[in-house]
């Protein structure tokens, strides 16, 4: 392997990326998915964090485009070079452009996005192009099979020679400092003796059981009883607002998930969900649909849990003791589905009440209890427990 | 007259000049209208072309160096900038 004069590095843990100009030869979730999954192969083998945004500058800069695109680079039509990174930096450094002259595929056909994005990925981290020819840092393509593909030893001795290795204890939540208690809001009146109770007091409780729980743009919602907690990614503060003060038509949520490329949010209350602008936070039009409509049979009442799996492009749809998985590129439900959760999530118990994706990390509750899921190893990081997330 | 029967075509030499110059060439120098290219140069960065890619290191044009230029590849040079 080998590294670029003077070693630059990124002098930070999360890295934020930002995808400007797809390519019209895939969807923009598989280009997403696949993005993702490139970065997965070094965040797997170095204690660093990518996250996607959507607007605004990010460390690197993503596009596909033919010919000139901004640089003094301009690419040759299709052949020839493929694509191009620069080494980490300010400004320009760790940017990433794709010819989009090529034929861009998630199969051995034209060109693998996968293998190719890795590769610039590599440079964009750090990584100059090495001789030996199984590394990934070759400077000629060559496609191999990509199904459980990992980082070559080569490259991933040359990227933690910059890095440092990921622990196998992953990267901790980082622990809220605590804070003074909010002003509490003024305790609404319940309209209905069936009401279910605020939840204010069970905030810190150890037994606290979630209904539903989502990422919305980086922060985190954790529902319950018809109320929500937000944990901002911004500031140290939790609130807690009543759902339908929010979203008047919706009381409680049983489910939620987002899927951030659309930046649209999901939240089931019953044998309903609705579609909300992630940005504006507003119900789109033609919501709530049936939960039907996404393929699940009319005998499931309710749904327990939802979560968006970036890395697959899939939404796992939990029920009882089974789950579905939901395909957002196809728009449709995954062939072979439902199956019983103890079969693919080892020890994550045999329900979900509860289920969001945090830095590549996925957090199943099962009643108070929380398991931190890594999706590459299938296997339990950690077990938590629900409270922790609320600055107790 | 060449002594021997030229190897290359000239479009192959072409092909062979444009690659050494954007991912052999001195920095900043991708233009080869740029860059003097001189035969010693050209040898040079042939060579050094040659050895990257394990091939036997002749500074002279041969099929199997143009092949190896024709492969589809990353556009960042090979030589640490």
């Amino acid at each position: 392997y080998g590294h670029f004069p003077g070693k630059p590095k990124w002098g930070k843990r999360l890295i934020t990326y930002r995808i400007t100009q797809y390519t019209p030869d895939l969807t923009q979730s598989q280009v997403d998915a696949t993005i993702a999954k490139a970065f997965q192969l070094y965040s797997d083998v170095i204690p660093l964090v990518f996250k996607q945004v959507y607007t605004g500058s990010a460390d690197i800069m993503i596009l596909f485009k033919g010919g000139y695109h901004g640089d003094f680079y301009p690419f040759d039509g299709a052949g020839g070079v493929l694509a191009h990174a620069n080494s980490p930096g300010q400004g320009q450094g760790g940017d990433t452009h794709f010819d989009d002259d090529e034929t861009w595929t998630l199969t051995q056909r034209g060109v693998n996005l996968l293998l190719v994005a890795a590769h610039e990925f590599g440079h964009a981290l750090g990584l100059d192009h090495s001789r030996d020819r199984r590394a990934l840092m070759y400077p000629t393509y060559q496609y191999v099979n990509t199904n459980g593909y990992r980082l070559p030893d080569d490259d991933r001795r040359g990227v933690q020679a910059l890095y440092g290795s990921r622990s196998s204890v992953p990267t901790p939540v980082p622990k809220p400092k605590p804070r003074p208690e909010p002003e509490p809001e003024p305790e609404p009146e319940p309209e209905d003796p069936t009401e279910k109770p605020n939840p204010r007091n069970e905030q810190c409780n150890r037994g606290l059981v979630f209904d539903a729980a989502t990422s919305i743009r980086g922060d985190l919602f954790f529902f319950k009883n018809g109320y929500y907690w937000r944990k901002s990614s911004t500031s140290q503060g939790i609130s807690l607002t009543r759902v339908n003060t929010k979203w008047s038509r919706i009381n409680y949520v049983d489910a939620a998930f987002e899927v951030p490329h659309r930046d649209v949010v999901y939240l089931f209350e019953g044998s309903q969900y609705w579609g909300i602008k992630a940005h504006a936070k507003t119900i789109m039009s033609g919501y709530p649909k049936s939960i039907t409509h996404l393929g699940l049979p009319s005998s499931v009442s309710k749904v327990d849990a939802a979560v968006y799996v970036p890395t697959t492009g899939k939404t796992l749809i939990f029920v009882n003791n089974q789950y579905w998985s939901y395909d957002e590129s196809r728009n449709q439900m995954d062939y072979g589905y439902p199956r019983y959760i103890t079969w693919d999530f080892p020890g994550i118990g045999s329900k979900v009440d509860a289920a969001f994706e945090n830095y590549g990390y996925i957090y199943f509750s099962d009643g108070p209890r929380q398991s931190e899921y890594y999706m590459p190893y299938k296997r339990v990081m950690r077990v938590l427990l629900n409270y922790g997330w609320l600055n107790c | 007259a060449p002594t021997v029967a030229p190897t290359v075509s000239p479009e192959d030499k072409d092909l062979a000049q444009g690659y050494l110059s954007q991912f052999y060439g001195d920095v900043g120098m991708t233009n080869s209208s740029m860059r003097s290219i001189t035969n010693d140069s050209f040898n040079q960065d042939l060579q050094a072309m040659q050895a990257f890619f394990g091939l036997e290191v002749t500074g002279i044009l041969n099929k199997e160096t143009v092949e190896v230029m024709k492969a589809p590849r990353c556009g960042v040079s090979d030589i640490s900038r």
